[in-house]
């Protein structure tokens, strides 16, 4: 059977439309074709199903995998004790919610976890987490409204190092990317947890809402630039945005996803599945 | 910049004397990217490229002195022409108090907004209250209380037995009747974040508005919303048939592309701008900014 070296013209035009309008962005979406068109004139294709095939596995290369100093089971052995998560992005994309949830699946794990409270800007943030502390069943650090959040991350680790914790997600104000004295601050939060616990945080999540568009190209250069995130956890997949922002971030800064927010309840969180997200974007 | 894209564009026409379709399609191809790039919706970036289009092959681009800038004009003047005008006015009652209530997704900042509209009018010499009826998300009340007493108005909420009365559409009838007993003037209502999809929690804020019957309806959207910003619009409009749309975190540097796609799409005016966590970060909005921004 022959098979065929070139893809025609509307093929491409609905791969693009199918791209953009799930938020994967012009450039990457351009990238993402000329790789398609790249390959199909090298290894040909038989049917449109080879097709599909190379497509997806072409997004799927611009996805990163886990990284082992990272795990992503919540029963997998941590590398450090206390690990130590900090959970970042801007305002209102669910970094309080994740936490809830997090904590609620390391506890079903077997692991003890503790909460700080470091976003001690926002009305009501520290009510907020305290009952996700309630709910998970995990024990919180707090403080007064308008303390130092440098001091809450740096009082959370010493606590969970005396009460040999597994586990310590500290949660933070959300800040938009482009104010540098909120970035800086918390730039300084992570260096304050370092001299608690050398090499603390060990993960730095940064949590994207799904349904943000390009500008989460600038939260992810920004708050890499400030903190080094290691991980994203992409949120409110439970709507209709296709969260396609996460495949040109993965690739041009080497982050992976981690998790995915599906939902407002505690069980509402997945691990993030590469295949099934790709195939998602499919419909 | 868009501009300097457009002039290389269009470069290679001088001398060709006239435009036609085919030697202007890179500029066209240009103009519809830096809209995409700025997350104007897919379709709408499409519809508003070929009426640039239509204005291009009308007009003498070519001749003039700098037809990149001039392109970028044409593109300006028709994003200020489809983003609307200034106007925030509300839709005030004939009989007190004026209710205002507040819809939108998880997260994109009606609390915090519903906070801001009650400082505005305190500062216009009017005496807001606010209704806490967001019962499901923890420490919602508490969060809108705190906001409330910053600026010293009034919150009604309802508790029995120390727990939150799960029962929003009522939160809402009495918080009306609150109003009118205390004479306050208007009542801004607080909702829960919902999702378009979530049937229940649709049915819900439709039920909250029959109750009620609110004086105004504001859909409060984050600016950097992508692509879904549209099919969000749609369906709360479908259901609510808002009045009006708030944008937020305008302090950001998103482009903001959605609010030309909900603009066009649903024909519903932007009323307010959110540029700030504080509570006097609150302005009109701007077509001619807003046109600025998704330039780029
Ligand atoms: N549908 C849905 N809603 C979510 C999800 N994650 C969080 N939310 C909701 O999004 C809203 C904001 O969540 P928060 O956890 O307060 O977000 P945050 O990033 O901590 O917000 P700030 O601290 O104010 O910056 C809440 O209404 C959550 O219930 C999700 O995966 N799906
Ligand atoms: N920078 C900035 N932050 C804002 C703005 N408006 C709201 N926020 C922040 O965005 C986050 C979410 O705001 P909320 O008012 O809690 O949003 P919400 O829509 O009520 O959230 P849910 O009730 O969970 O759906 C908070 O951290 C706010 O401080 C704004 O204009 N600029
Ligand atoms: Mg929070
Ligand atoms: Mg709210």
């Amino acid at each position: 059977v022959r098979g065929k070296d070139s893809v025609d013209e509307e093929m491409l035009d609905d791969l693009e439309e199918l791209l953009v309008t799930s938020d994967v962005g012009v450039k990457t979406t351009v990238d993402i074709i000329r790789q398609v068109e790249d390959r199909v004139s090298r290894d040909k294709f038989v049917s449109i199903d080879d097709l599909n095939t190379l497509i997806k596995d072409e997004i799927t290369s611009l996805l990163l995998s886990d990284n082992p100093t990272q795990p992503i089971d919540f029963d997998a052995p941590l590398p450090n004790s206390p690990h130590v998560i900090m959970v970042v992005g801007v305002n209102g994309v669910g970094k309080t919610t994740t936490i809830g949830k997090l904590a609620s699946r390391y506890k079903a794990a077997g692991k003890s976890v503790m909460l700080g409270a470091a976003d001690t800007f926002r009305a009501a943030a520290t009510e907020q987490l305290d009952i996700w502390a309630e709910r998970a069943d995990v024990p919180i650090t707090k403080q007064g409204h308008g303390a130092d959040p440098a001091a809450v991350a740096y009082d959370t680790i010493a606590a969970a190092k005396s009460r040999n914790i597994d586990v310590v997600l500290i949660d933070t104000a959300g800040r938009l990317h482009t104010k540098g004295g909120l970035m800086d601050e918390l730039t300084k939060i992570k260096r304050v947890m370092d001299k608690q616990v050398v090499g603390a945080p060990h993960e730095v999540l940064l949590v994207l809402d799904a349904s943000t568009g390009q500008n989460a190209i600038r939260q992810a250069q920004e708050f890499t630039n400030a903190v080094d995130v290691t991980g994203l956890v992409l949120t409110k997949l439970d709507g209709t945005a296709k969260g396609g922002i996460v495949i040109g971030i993965s690739n041009e800064f080497r982050i992976p996803v981690k998790y995915i927010g599906v939902g407002e309840g505690i069980e509402d969180l997945q691990l993030f599945d590469r295949p099934r997200f790709v195939g998602a974007l499919f419909g | 910049s868009l501009s300097e894209k457009l002039e290389g564009a269009l470069q290679s026409l001088s001398g060709q004397g006239r435009i036609t379709e085919l030697n202007i399609a890179e500029s066209m191809r240009e103009i519809r990217r830096a809209l995409l790039d700025a997350d104007v919706n897919y379709q709408v970036a499409k519809d508003f490229t070929d009426r640039i289009k239509e204005q291009v092959l009308g007009q003498d681009v070519i001749n003039a002195v700098s037809p990149g800038q001039l392109l970028v004009k044409i593109v300006y003047d028709e994003l200020v022409h489809f983003l609307g005008e200034t106007q925030q006015d509300i839709t005030f009652s004939q009989n007190p108090p004026t209710v205002i209530l507040i819809a939108g997704l998880q997260g994109s900042g009606k609390t915090t907004f519903a906070g801001k509209l009650a400082n505005h009018f305190k500062g216009k010499g009017r005496s807001p209250m606010l209704a806490a009826a967001d019962v499901y998300r923890p420490a919602a009340v508490d969060q809108l209380k705190t906001l409330a007493d910053s600026i010293e108005v009034p919150v009604y909420s309802l508790e029995e037995n120390g727990q939150i009365v799960q029962d929003p559409v009522r939160i809402a009838r009495e918080a009306v009747k609150a109003a009118r007993e205390q004479a306050r003037d208007i009542l801004i209502i607080d909702t829960a974040g919902r999702l378009h999809v979530d049937d229940k929690m649709m049915t819900e804020v439709a039920d909250i508005k029959s109750a009620v019957s609110p004086d105004e309806i504001l859909f409060v959207v984050d600016a950097m919303t992508g692509q879904d910003a549209v099919n969000t619009a749609v369906e709360f409009n479908q259901r609510l048939n808002f009045d009006g749309v708030v944008l937020t975190k305008l302090d950001g540097d998103t482009r903001g592309g959605a609010a030309l796609s909900i603009r066009t799409v649903v024909e519903k005016p932007i009323k307010f701008a959110s540029t700030g966590e504080k509570l006097d970060a609150l302005t009109p909005f701007y077509p001619e900014r807003m046109a600025q921004r998704i330039l780029g």
